[in-house]
C-alpha cells in the first residue's frame, strides 16, 4: 500500500535548514496495523502530512497503491484524500462556526453522498464515538476529548481504506479511549490499514508493528 | 487556598441546560499537589477554569485564598490571573503570528517585568522544556508536543503559587512528560500549589492527591 524511499523533508527558517524527515524508508501493507512512536519533534506528524498527501517531500519517493504521488494531478490527489484516507489530527482542525454533525458530514458532501443518507451516515458515526447527545454542539460548546472524538467520527465515516490516526486518544480517558480503539479494530479486521502516532504503550501493543521514530529517522 | 462549596455551571443552549458543574464541593490547601480524574465531559476544564478566575459559576461559593472571587474588581482579578496563578490550557491557547519567545514573556509583560530580564527569563523557562532551539519559531513551525511546551513554560515563568495544568502531557512522549513533572515536582517543592488534571495514572500518581469528577459531580 505504502512505499517510501530516502523520504526527506527540510523547512526553512531563515538560514537555518530543520530536517523533520531524514532519509525514511517505510512499506506498509495493504490491512496492515502500524504504530508509529518517537520522541516530541522526531517527524511523527511530518510523515503523517505526507503518508496523508496534505504535505510533499523534499526529496525521495512515496508510492501509494502502485502510484507516484507526485505524479498525481489534484483532482486525483483530492480523490486520495476525501475517499480513501480518514485522516485524525494531532489537533483535530475541526471548522469553528460548524456543529459537530456538520464536521462529521464534510467529507461525505466531497464524496457526492446524497443529503438524506449523508446525514443518518454522521449521526451513526457521531452515535459510534458517544456524542449522540452532542450533534448541535459547536466546537466551543464542546470538551477537548469531545472535539477529538468529532474529529475521529469524521475521520471515520467515509469507512476509509487508509485510517490516519495522530495522537487520537491524546485527550481521552482510558474507557473512552478503549471505545475508540475498538472502532479502529472493527475497521482493521473489515481488511482495512490503519497507522497510529501514539506516545502511549497501551495504545501502541493494539497495532501489530511498531516502528520508531528518532531525529527524523526510523529506528532498526 | 481553594475553597468550594455547591459550585455549580449550567450552559444554556437553547431549550436545553447543560450541567457542566453540579454542586462540587472542594477544598486546597496551600502547598498542595492534586490530580483531577473523570471521563471525556465530565467537567474538569469547566472547574479549572472557574479556579483560574476566568470563568465564573452559575451558582455556589468560590474562596481564594480568603477572598470570595466574586467580589473581586477586574483589577483584581487580572492580578490574580497574571501573577498568582499559572495556566496551561488543554488546547494550548497560544498567539499565532508570535514566536515562542514572545508567547512566553506575554505573563512577564503584565508583571512589568523590564525587558531585558524579561527576555532572560523567558529563554530560560524555553530551556528548561527542551526548547532552547525553538525560541524563535511560530507555533505553527512547531510539533504538538513543542506547542504544548511552549504553554507549560509560559504557565511557568511567573513561577505561579497555583499552576493549573489542564492534561499537560498529553501530546508528549513518556520521556518528555517525565521531564515536564520533574519541573512541576520542583515547582511544588518551593512551597507552591499545583492542580493538574490528567487522564493518566502515571501522572497521576504524582500528586499527594486524586480527586474524580463524574457528570459534574466530584464523586466520594
Ligand atoms: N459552551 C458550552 N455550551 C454547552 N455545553 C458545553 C459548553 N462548554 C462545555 N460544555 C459541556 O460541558 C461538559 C463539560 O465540559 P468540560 O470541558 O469541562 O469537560 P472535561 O472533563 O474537561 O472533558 P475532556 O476530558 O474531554 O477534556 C461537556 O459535556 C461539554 O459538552
Ligand atoms: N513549518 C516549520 N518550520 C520549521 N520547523 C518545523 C516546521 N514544522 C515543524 N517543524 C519542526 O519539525 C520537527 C518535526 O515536527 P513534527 O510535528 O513532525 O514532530 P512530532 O514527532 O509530530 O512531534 P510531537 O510528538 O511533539 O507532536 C519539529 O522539531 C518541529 O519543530
Ligand atoms: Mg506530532
Ligand atoms: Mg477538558
Amino acid at each position: 500500500l505504502i512505499e517510501m524511499h530516502e523520504l526527506t523533508r527540510v523547512y526553512q527558517l531563515g538560514p537555518q535548514d530543520i530536517y523533520a524527515l531524514r532519509g525514511v524508508d517505510l512499506n506498509v501493507g495493504h490491512g496492515e496495523y502500524l504504530a508509529i512512536m518517537g520522541p516530541s519533534g522526531s517527524g511523527k506528524s511530518t510523515l503523517m502530512n505526507i503518508i496523508g498527501c496534505l504535505d510533499s517531500p523534499t526529496a525521495g519517493k512515496y508510492i501509494l497503491d502502485g502510484t507516484p504521488v507526485e505524479s498525481m494531478k489534484d483532482d486525483e490527489l483530492a480523490a486520495v484524500r476525501n475517499k480513501k484516507i480518514g485522516f485524525v489530527f494531532q489537533t483535530f482542525n475541526l471548522l469553528a462556526r460548524t456543529t459537530a454533525l456538520q464536521n462529521v458530514e464534510l467529507p461525505l458532501i466531497y464524496a457526492r453522498i446524497p443529503r438524506a443518507h449523508r446525514r443518518e451516515l454522521a449521526e451513526e458515526a457521531l452515535n459510534a464515538v458517544g456524542l449522540g447527545d452532542r450533534m448541535h454542539h459547536q466546537p466551543n460548546e464542546l470538551s477537548g476529548g469531545q472535539r477529538q472524538r468529532v474529529a475521529i467520527a469524521r475521520a471515520l465515516v467515509n469507512k476509509p481504506s487508509l485510517l490516519l490516526a495522530d495522537e487520537p486518544t491524546g485527550n481521552l480517558d482510558s474507557q473512552t479511549g478503549r471505545e475508540i480503539l475498538d472502532l479502529f479494530r472493527a475497521l482493521y479486521n473489515r481488511g482495512n490499514s490503519i497507522i497510529i502516532v501514539t506516545h502511549e504503550d497501551d495504545v501502541a501493543k493494539e497495532a501489530r508493528r511498531i516502528i520508531h521514530l528518532r531525529d527524523g529517522r526510523v529506528l532498526d
